[in-house]
């Protein structure tokens, strides 16, 4: 589902060039639960923004579902993005002037879906959150990890086949980060859905099949789950 | 140094009131590191936000250096929070505009420091927490982990006696956290700082002397590190 090839990412212009992604090439299969780990400012979140076309690359291609992204147009990107992707932000992007019910329905009212339907599969995952009772709160009403659990419904409320999540237990406790990942698990067993997630967290790193290791925009190990 | 005494915080109107804070009471003396745990949503980042006079409580006390914060003055509660408190937002709270440097150099100017003796706290907290080469970057152009330690920088920057920090290693990677750990530890062993911390982190939360566990805005239990 995703072929990763010699992409590099830089920042800036002429003198003050940050090289943020440096020759990165990896291959996801659909159904792979992969968990991506490294050091603060080493291009984890540099790395997704690329793969979900939210930034782009210097050089290099990115293949999903055997489309190059890197040459499509914008209508195209824009229905990738809308109907197959759910992404999940390090900072949560959430949209102030929304309550948590309306921030996670955007996904579902840019699909055209129905409102009846959209109520019955917000409340279903709200439920599987434990957010439920927060769903008329505004996000200045939420705490950090409510927030995120928001950010999260959002992200899986449309059974996206590709998941990108970016440190999705960051705000949370061990229990709350459980439910997420339990969600995460049932989505990849049940619906096939493809994961990617970056975390610093070796409880949550756990759930990966497959982990990649990078330092200083580079792959340098890679981990593979033994046969459980 | 702190004095919290039967207080309650509650959010919202007549019809739809959220208890945050319910009947919370404890004693912190100078120079001791204690660690605030609990659940997503139990109150932690409420209870800083009134602790720093940041939020106002319902009812109860606050008693810091032997003054009661509830009735402070306006004036006089800005001279202590420029002068006594360093806090480390949980969504760290940098302003957009400034760079790192400016951020930082914001909690000195403040205090009408001189810019050569701005220029050498800086450079050397900086050096502490591995971001001398960001100091010229905007937080747009950080990491999430690089942003926290930039808003830690902040913090300590002033060598303040009161830190109180929102889960300051969420975004950092291992290696960072304990780079930012032991400049805590350093503080509080050297200049008898008194460290206030909410975790959701095991290895974090073992820098501390004491932690209070807090659900549903009570505090429940009290661990105390043993003798080493
Ligand atoms: N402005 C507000 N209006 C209404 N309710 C609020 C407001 N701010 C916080 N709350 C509620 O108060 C409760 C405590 O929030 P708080 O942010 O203190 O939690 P927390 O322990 O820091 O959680 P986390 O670990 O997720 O950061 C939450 O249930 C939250 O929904
Ligand atoms: N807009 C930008 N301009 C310049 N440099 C940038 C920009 N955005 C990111 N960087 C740099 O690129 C590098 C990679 O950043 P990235 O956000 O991908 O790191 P990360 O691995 O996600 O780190 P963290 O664990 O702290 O979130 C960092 O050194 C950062 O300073
Ligand atoms: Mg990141
Ligand atoms: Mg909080």
């Amino acid at each position: 589902i995703l072929n990763v090839e010699k992409i590099e990412k830089y920042y800036g212009y002429k003198g003050n060039v940050t090289k943020a992604i440096d020759n990165i090439s990896f291959k996801v299969d659909k159904g792979e639960f992969v968990g991506i780990m490294g050091p603060s400012g080493s291009g984890k979140t540099t790395l997704l923004n690329c793969i979900s076309t939210i930034d782009t690359i210097t050089t290099g291609h990115i293949n999903i579902n055997n489309k190059d992204i890197t040459v499509l147009k914008r209508k195209a990107l824009e229905n990738f993005r809308r109907d197959e992707l759910g992404f999940i932000f390090q900072d949560f992007n959430l949209l102030d002037t929304l309550t948590a019910y309306e921030n996670i329905a955007l996904a579902l009212t840019i699909q055209n879906r129905g409102t009846r339907e959209i109520d019955r599969l917000i409340k279903s995952v709200a439920k599987k959150l434990e957010i439920s009772e927060l769903l008329n709160n505004y996000p200045f009403q939420l705490s950090g990890g409510q927030k995120q659990r928001v950010a999260s419904a959002r992200a899986l409320v449309t059974e996206p086949s590709l998941i990108l999540a970016d440190e999705p237990t960051g705000a949370l406790d061990s229990k709350s980060a459980r439910l997420l990942l339990d969600t995460f698990e049932k989505l990849n067993k049940e619906f096939q859905s493809t994961i990617l997630m970056v975390t610093h967290d070796a409880f949550t790193a756990s759930y990966a099949h497959r982990i990649l290791f990078i330092k200083d925009g580079r792959i340098f190990n890679e981990l593979i789950r033994g046969e459980d």
